[in-house]
């Protein structure tokens, strides 16, 4: 599952 | 983390914090547009739902925090306090915040990477970013007048944002990582949109002359 790490960022 | 990707969170911490600060001592708020401030506090909000449920680290949450923090305080100050209140110059900060919210929100509807509130709302932020700065944009255009704070404030916002564009690009070719396309749409347009400001602040800066944006 492409987990949206974008999450990471502010 | 990357270096990019923390000038750009240190830009962007540096931006609100020079507002709030010369908002907070010289305790004026001419020039800024109350309702980008608002716009931000929105896009805080709906970005930063998952502070309290997913923890990432402890650098994370904490300037989560501190935007948050900052840009409730901003509208806090332009709307309640007694003595700053009085220098927001409401007859010419007239943009309509729906007219940015709602076609945020349609497309974050319709074009999201999942179909989820948190996900909806995540994606909504990353329009609304984009576009935020605009009324600020168009009241400085309309009083065609720009202290140097406000200046610094909207070219560091603006430099925030490019940063990012630089740490995505790391890190599609550093990670495994890739950054989903409507994160680099949105990113694109928001630094476009300060393209043009930029342009005017570095001749502004290079000429040594007031920063006068063209009506």
């Amino acid at each position: 599952d492409t987990k949206i790490d974008q999450k990471d960022e502010l | 983390m990357n270096i990019f990707r923390l000038a750009g969170d240190m830009t962007h911490l540096f931006s609100v914090l020079v507002l709030l600060l010369k908002i907070h001592t010289i305790k004026s708020c001419a020039g800024i547009s109350l309702k980008t401030q608002e716009l931000y506090a929105l896009v805080f909000t709906t970005r930063y739902l998952d502070i309290f449920t997913d923890f990432i680290s402890l650098y994370n949450t904490v300037m989560k925090l501190i935007f948050l923090g900052s840009s409730f305080s901003i509208v806090w100050y332009i709307r309640r306090h007694k003595i700053v209140r009085r220098s927001y110059d409401k007859d010419q900060d007239t943009f309509r915040h729906y007219f940015l919210v709602i076609p945020c929100l349609v497309l974050a509807v319709f074009i999201n990477h999942k179909f989820t509130f948190k996900e909806v709302m995540w994606t909504f932020s990353l329009y609304l970013e984009a576009v935020a700065i605009l009324p600020q944009l168009v009241l400085l255009q309309r009083t065609r007048n720009i202290d140097n704070l406000t200046g610094q404030y909207v070219f560091l916002l603006g430099a925030y944002r490019a940063l990012y564009i630089l740490n995505w690009i790391y890190r599609h070719f550093t990670e495994p990582h890739y950054v989903h396309w409507i994160t680099w749409i949105a990113g694109v347009v928001q630094t476009l949109l300060y393209a043009d400001f930029f342009y005017y602040y570095f001749q502004s800066w290079k000429n040594n002359e007031k920063l006068q944006l063209p009506a």
